[in-house]
């Protein structure tokens, strides 16, 4: 899984 | 992905539905006024990174229209609401905010400023209905119209759920938190859209159980 999270979701 | 674009097509389908449906009767008489406080709340605290991060064209307009469109509703609502008593409004929204902030603080993605607001935000939207379906039980039938934009709205997280199962296995992708909260959001929905089915198909009634 990747780390971090990218919040690219609305 | 497909679920991912008809999620946030539905999303905006609801915000149209429901500002046109304010603007051609000219009134607030059904709608919620602390729903879409909430729904303010949850924009502006979600899309603080607009400030300081970019994604996407997609991803900046969309954040720029919910903000706008949420405060835009707020004023529309107020402006035809001055001659009518909201009665049924009478939602506790703190009872929804305080436990949305602890929540916040406890899961969240790091124990920043942007990651506690980011995380608050998800809780409180996943609950940012009640208000709205609170009104719609305790007035026993509603407009036709404001049943679509609260179906709308609630497809739309029901939509980020595929979306989210699709993009743990295309880039493995995982977001416990979003998952959690898109699945408790959904969940507040179930009862409505399984009345909403009966209305729709049956032509039935409206009430909520």
């Amino acid at each position: 899984l990747k780390g971090g999270i990218i919040h690219d979701e609305l | 992905n497909i679920f991912r674009i008809a999620g946030d097509l539905s999303h905006l389908v609801s915000i149209f539905i429901l500002i046109n449906t304010i603007n051609v009767k000219k009134s607030a008489q059904g709608i919620s006024l602390k729903t879409n406080i909430l729904y303010a709340v949850v924009f502006v605290t979600r899309y603080v990174d607009l400030l300081y991060s970019y994604t996407s064209l997609y991803n900046t307009l969309m954040k720029i229209f919910f903000i706008s469109s949420s405060i835009y509703t707020i004023v529309m609502l107020k402006k035809y609401s001055k001659n009518i008593q909201q009665y049924n409004d009478d939602f506790k929204i703190e009872y929804l905010i305080a436990p949305s902030f602890v929540l916040g603080l406890i899961f969240n993605h790091g124990f920043k400023f942007s990651e506690i607001l980011w995380s608050f935000s998800l809780w409180l939207e996943s609950v940012s209905i009640l208000p709205q379906l609170f009104m719609l039980q305790k007035s026993g039938e509603s407009q036709l119209l404001t049943t679509h934009y609260i179906f709308a709205l609630g497809l739309y997280r029901a939509l980020y759920i595929p979306n989210w199962i699709y993009r743990y296995f295309a880039e493995g992708r995982f977001d416990k938190l979003a998952i959690t909260t898109g699945i408790i959001q959904t969940l507040v929905y179930s009862d409505f859209f399984y009345v909403y089915y009966q209305k729709v198909i049956k032509n039935i009634g409206f009430s909520l159980p």
